[in-house]
């Protein structure tokens, strides 16, 4: 069947979009079938595998206040193997306009489950999140099967993860009761230096087999690929960033 | 008088809690009487500062939610001329708790003009934002005489300015018409990579002169700070990171 994923995390700039688009991308060059939706309005997601937003008819925007199908919002990228549900800035008034409906928090999932041929087709989904545990991110933890959570190896980054913690848990409580965490990835990953070292060793003092043994160097490939639209894999396959999401995307595939 | 000072931007990790707790100390060390408003849920400028959110009383949720006045969360810092207002994770969900209320976006406006007393002992209030452009940035954005805008040289970043332009434009037209950018300060800068200097070439052909000439150079001092609960100033005054922030606070005052 295919697996829902969200790939979330409160803090900002922690490599949620980065870690999306290129696990997208080497999964599909793996021959996987997925899906990218982006559920943040800033759109990076869709920018970064070259797509207009405004451009795009249909969006993740449609999809979440019912009307459209998920079907009709999803494009299909360059590569084959992977296809997009681009976001779109609308996205950002989705909270209070979803204020007054029935259960807005299960829009996502409703949307999912409603699209039986699409998911048929399809291996993975995975749901590229905004920098918040707000309506569009309990939307996508309660739709999935599972979290993948980047971690910026940063103080402020780490400090956060209770609170996601705690999200993750009240969500399976209240919505999802299937949620678990998919894994940690660790990004930005700099072993010169000792913050990162040490945020490094007490995740996984903490987060133990959750954290995965891949890491993600800091790379200024990765940040440079998305001014052309390109995944990492496209943009430069021989950089260190590449070969990091590849290993990532294999090891991902062999964690149960 | 006091001014109100807004450090937005919905992008995620571009350095807005570093500037802010960074600018408010360099300030408070000129003399200045500062202070600092957190407004995200994550509270890293409070724990930045060595507060504990846990342990604080009356936060900006209470403030927010009209349970207690602006005065009343005020706490001060170790630093003489600097006091802040801490955070809380509870103030996530001040936007659904908020929906209800009249003027839901004018709640911290309203705090900050019943706070006569407290607005007579200050000459800056600078308010850190949380990354999206929710109720509580809209707050800030609302309650302020202009918006600093911390810009990471990164080409997401750069992207989400026009989303963010846009938004400080509705608030001027909708609540607040004196709101105007009191300037873009260049964040994490490294002047050997090619993607930073484009960004800021960019940034200054389309910005002109709201760039300030300052910019914040990478440097990992500053992302170690935090973890020991001091701005840069107490915890590395020889660094470069140091250097830029007391830089940027001369030019800052010094920008009419
Ligand atoms: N491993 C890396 N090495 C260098 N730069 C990176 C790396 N991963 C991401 N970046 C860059 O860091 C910035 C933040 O990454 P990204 O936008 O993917 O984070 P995010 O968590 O999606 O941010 P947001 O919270 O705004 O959604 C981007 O400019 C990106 O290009
Ligand atoms: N000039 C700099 N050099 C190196 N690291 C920096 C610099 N400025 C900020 N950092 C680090 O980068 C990360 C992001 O910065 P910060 O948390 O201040 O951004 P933010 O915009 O407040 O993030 P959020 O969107 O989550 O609120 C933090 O770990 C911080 O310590
Ligand atoms: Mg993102
Ligand atoms: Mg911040």
């Amino acid at each position: 069947g295919c697996r829902i994923i969200a790939v979330a995390n409160q803090k900002g700039g922690v490599g949620k979009t980065t870690t999306a688009v290129n696990l997208a991308v080497s999964l599909a060059m793996t021959g996987q079938r997925v899906l990218l939706v982006d559920l943040d309005p800033q759109c990076n997601a869709s920018t970064g595998l070259g797509l207009n937003p405004a451009e795009s008819g249909t969006s993740a925007y449609e999809v979440i206040l019912e009307e459209a199908p998920l079907a009709d919002a999803v494009v299909e990228s360059r590569l084959a193997g992977l296809s997009v549900v681009p976001s779109s800035p609308d996205l950002s008034s989705a909270d209070v306009e979803l204020a007054s409906h029935e259960s807005p928090a299960l829009k996502l999932k409703e949307a999912i489950s409603g699209a039986m041929d699409l998911k048929r087709d399809l291996d993975w989904i995975l749901v590229d999140c905004p920098p918040s545990l707000n309506l569009l991110t309990v939307n996508a933890l309660a739709a999935c099967h599972s979290v993948l959570v980047p971690l910026q190896c940063e103080y402020y980054a780490l400090e956060g993860l209770s609170q996601l913690i705690l999200t993750i848990r009240r969500v399976r409580e209240q919505l999802n009761p299937g949620l678990r965490i998919e894994g940690v990835i660790l990004t930005m990953v700099d072993r010169r230096n000792r913050l990162s070292q040490q945020v490094e060793s007490d995740a996984r003092e903490n987060l133990g087999s959750l954290v995965y043994d891949t890491v993600i160097p800091r790379n200024v490939r990765l940040s440079e690929a998305p001014s052309f639209g390109l995944a990492i894999a496209e943009y430069d396959p021989r950089s260190s960033g590449h070969a990091a999401y590849r290993n990532f995307a294999t090891e991902f595939l062999s964690t149960p």
